[in-house]
């Protein structure tokens, strides 16, 4: 049954994902896609953005594609 | 669909722009 709640957007959820591997922002939109979280669009990339900015993230180029990533 | 995804991202990314 689909929860229109079953995936939170959260730092710590951000963090965990960021820590397994380096992902693009489309990675990370994919994880928190609107259906699963019951967020809108424009809730999703403004809280991901104001997250993004407070966790400053190491930034990589793979494939062409800048990645974030997090150490421990 | 997958034309969304890109235009969130594309929106994700200009908000990070003055950041990245």
């Amino acid at each position: 049954t689909p929860s229109s709640s079953d995936v939170q957007l959260t730092e710590e959820a951000v963090k965990r994902y960021l820590i397994r591997k380096p992902m693009t922002t489309k990675d990370l939109l994919k994880k928190f896609q609107t259906k699963r979280t019951g967020l809108s669009s424009e809730q999703t990339v403004n809280v991901l953005a104001q997250i993004l900015k407070k966790l400053n993230p190491e930034r990589k180029n793979i494939n062409d594609k800048m990645h974030f990533y997090l150490t421990e | 669909s997958s034309s969304e995804a890109d235009e969130m991202a594309a929106a994700l990314e200009a908000e990070l722009n003055d950041f990245i």
